[in-house]
């Protein structure tokens, strides 16, 4: 058995758990915050056979693609005139992934 | 060493600790969501020697066994009536955990 | 590649993670619990090159130190007297550390 752990971004922890549990995953979800940013992000927990390992980063891929999204920046201006800023791309999205081994698995 | 992680019920998580610290274990908890139920559970971190992976396994076993509690899941209805429906019986407690290695231990 | 999982106090975190990252090294917390004291800890994970690994325990080492910090427990008595209490030395700092093998990484 494998241990998952992927840190990946709060919006897309939604979509991500349905994929998982629709295909008979179990997922553990911890509330995190990243180092750099400190911005708060998803940390999971995935126990997994070893010939699923890449079934689950693959479900992890589809639902968390790193993808730019156009995003006005500065909203409407309170005077009313229309000046909002052209539309500036945004990176969102991403997964940081590791695998580990699990040596034991109960279910009490 | 072994890192022993395990998800229980937050109901059990005082009972368990107790236990876990009267043996002398050391243990984090971390607060964690389900990821079917959506409903907030515990996650524990237990790092433990070797040869005592199977007692604390144990102590797991003794403090969050699964088990059918009786519950009135409607209250007294408001008109006086004694309504309430027959008791039925709803699975708490249950742990899922994993075993796996450390390789190096350090206490700063 | 090795995962470090450290529990250290609250107080340290922001000193740490700076050092980490200044150093380029990536990191993640979650809020954590000790299950002797019940107070409020730090879990931090940081995924690194095998051989990176003591560069990383010095750095957690220089900001984690334990150490004696004077403190003075009661405040000035109400009724204006300085009736404060001689400092008394309070210990600070520590770390739990714990170091694992990733089998595998993935930047999605
Ligand atoms: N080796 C590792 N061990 C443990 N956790 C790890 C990790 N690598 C990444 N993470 C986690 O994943 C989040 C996203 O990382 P990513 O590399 O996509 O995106 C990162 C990266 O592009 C950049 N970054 C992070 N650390 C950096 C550093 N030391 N120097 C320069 N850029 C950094 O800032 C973004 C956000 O970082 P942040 O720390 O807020 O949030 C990180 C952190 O919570
Ligand atoms: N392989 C694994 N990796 C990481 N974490 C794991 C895991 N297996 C279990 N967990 C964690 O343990 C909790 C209890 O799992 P249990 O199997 O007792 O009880 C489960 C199970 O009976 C059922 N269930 C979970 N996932 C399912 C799925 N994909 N299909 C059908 N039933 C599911 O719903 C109960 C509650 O699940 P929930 O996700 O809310 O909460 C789960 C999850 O947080
Ligand atoms: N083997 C392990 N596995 C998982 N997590 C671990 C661990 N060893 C330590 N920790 C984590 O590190 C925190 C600080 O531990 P430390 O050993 O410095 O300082 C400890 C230790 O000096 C003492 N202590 C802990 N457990 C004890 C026990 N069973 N009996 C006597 N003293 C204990 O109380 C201090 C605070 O403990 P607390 O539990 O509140 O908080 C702990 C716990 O969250």
């Amino acid at each position: 058995m494998k241990m998952v752990i992927a840190i990946i971004q709060d919006r897309d922890w939604v979509k991500l758990s349905k994929g998982l549990t629709e295909h008979g995953y179990g997922v553990t979800k911890l509330s995190s915050t990243g180092g750099f940013l400190r911005q708060g992000n998803t940390t999971i927990m995935i126990g997994v056979e070893d010939e699923k390992v890449e079934d689950v980063l693959q479900l992890i891929r589809d639902n968390c693609k790193k993808k730019e999204i156009p995003m006005t920046l500065y909203p409407p201006s309170i005077t009313g005139l229309n000046m909002t800023s052209p539309p500036v791309n945004v990176t969102v999205g991403g997964a940081t992934v590791f695998v580990m081994n699990i040596e034991q698995f109960h279910h009490v």
